[in-house]
């Protein structure tokens, strides 16, 4: 808020003000590079094996599958829809509402696939059941 | 060039998982497969000719979309009225499908029915398991006619295929004639008939699934025992023993819950 009448600037007081900026600055930069070292959003590989679980006797087909996952850092997703002024106007407007939540974009997947597997069931009918949705094919930030 | 393999390998290494892990890795997956314990097949059943079609359709779903696309496997034999009257028209009906369920035959009977000499054979289909949500759009009977050596080349048989509608101690079973056509002797493959609103039947009303009748007869109308004809019964090889195939299509979208 501005205070009236102050003719003129304090200079302790603009020397206090760039200290606090001063220290802005720095967390900013700690910030940055601890980002750096924790991996950005991006797909991570696990491969799942049947086999590995035991179930080759029951599940014919496939041997396993990747089943991959999302892991890492968001920044905000700047984009033509969220530039700069509607994240702010965004992240001003849920402080209003919930102070105490800060919104944080999370790292989930964008785009996903379909995988079939074969399988036996109790009664040693054949299923071969197609999982939409199953494998994730892209991740990003949300 | 080291970092990058050595991380391009490491994404693929899996190693072993701890019994902890793979009890988790195991729950989580027949979480996703939607099955409430892991089923326990028994063994017997592997080598029929179910799971060896079932497996040729899978291979051919995992290479759709490759140039030369797939071929629906164990094409029906041709009939005396010509080509095969595959009643699954095209390739498409598997890309329309989100499951394909094989059954096996629960019982058969050779039966000759007293005082009138009447060859046929019942099978038994079990759909009182498909999973929830899941309606049946194609479904169809398949039996294999081998090769009969002691028969004339232009001998033909007419085969029958009944749904059975009703039973009776005294008398035979109240039959609907589901369908019929007239089939070479010296024909060999796999005959196919479409279930399909059978199938459905079965499924609305389990109560009412009595399973199927198979008759032949010759050419002047006498009935003939199917084994000597070359249709592959439960005594055949495991190969070639009948079956029945229904295509589904998901009633509800399954949403995955968030893990």
């Amino acid at each position: 808020s501005a205070t009236g009448g102050a003719k003129q600037r304090n200079p302790n007081r603009s020397k206090g003000a760039n200290k606090g900026q001063e220290a802005l600055r720095v967390a900013n930069i700690a910030e940055n590079s601890s980002a750096d070292q924790k991996q950005a959003c991006k797909k991570h590989e696990l491969y799942v094996s049947f086999r590995d679980l035991g179930w080759q006797d029951w599940i014919i087909a496939p041997e396993g599958y990747a089943a991959y996952y999302c892991e890492g850092e968001c920044a905000f997703p700047l984009n033509s829809y969220m530039n700069a002024t509607n994240h702010a106007i965004v992240q001003t407007l849920v402080h209003l509402i919930n102070p105490d939540t800060i919104p944080k974009p999370c790292c989930a997947p964008t785009q996903l696939h379909a995988i079939s597997v074969l399988y036996f069931d109790d009664s040693s009918n054949v299923i071969l059941k197609k999982y939409r949705n199953m494998v994730v094919r892209a991740c990003g930030c949300h | 060039n080291f970092t990058l393999d050595n991380e391009v390998h490491s994404s693929f290494i899996h190693r072993r998982l701890k019994s902890q892990e793979r009890r988790e890795m195991q729950r989580e997956i027949l979480s996703i497969l939607g099955l409430p314990h892991r089923p326990r097949p028994h063994l017997h059943g592997k080598h029929n000719a179910a799971p060896m079609f079932m497996l040729d359709l899978y291979n051919a779903m995992s290479t759709e979309g490759k140039e030369d696309g797939y071929s629906y496997p164990y094409k029906p034999i041709f009939t005396t009225q010509g080509p095969p009257i595959a009643t699954l028209q095209d390739n498409n009906f598997l890309n329309d499908a989100d499951m394909v369920m094989s059954f096996v035959n629960l019982v058969e009977r050779d039966t000759e029915f007293l005082p009138v000499w009447r060859h046929h054979r019942e099978f038994r289909f079990d759909l009182s398991r498909i999973p929830e949500g899941e309606a049946v759009t194609t479904a169809e009977f398949r039996i294999y006619k081998g090769f009969i050596h002691e028969r004339f080349d232009n001998e033909t048989f007419r085969i029958s295929v009944y749904q059975v509608l009703e039973e009776h101690i005294d008398r035979e079973s109240d039959l609907f004639l589901l369908d019929s056509r007239v089939i070479w002797a010296a024909e060999d493959g796999w005959l196919v008939f479409d279930l399909t609103v059978t199938s459905n039947q079965w499924v609305l009303n389990p109560g009412h699934n009595l399973g199927l009748q198979l008759a032949l007869e010759s050419t002047d109308g006498v009935s003939v025992n199917p084994r000597l004809a070359g249709l592959i019964g439960r005594s055949g090889p495991q190969n070639k023993q009948p079956f029945m195939v229904a295509f589904f299509k998901a009633t509800e979208v399954h949403l995955r819950s968030i893990r």
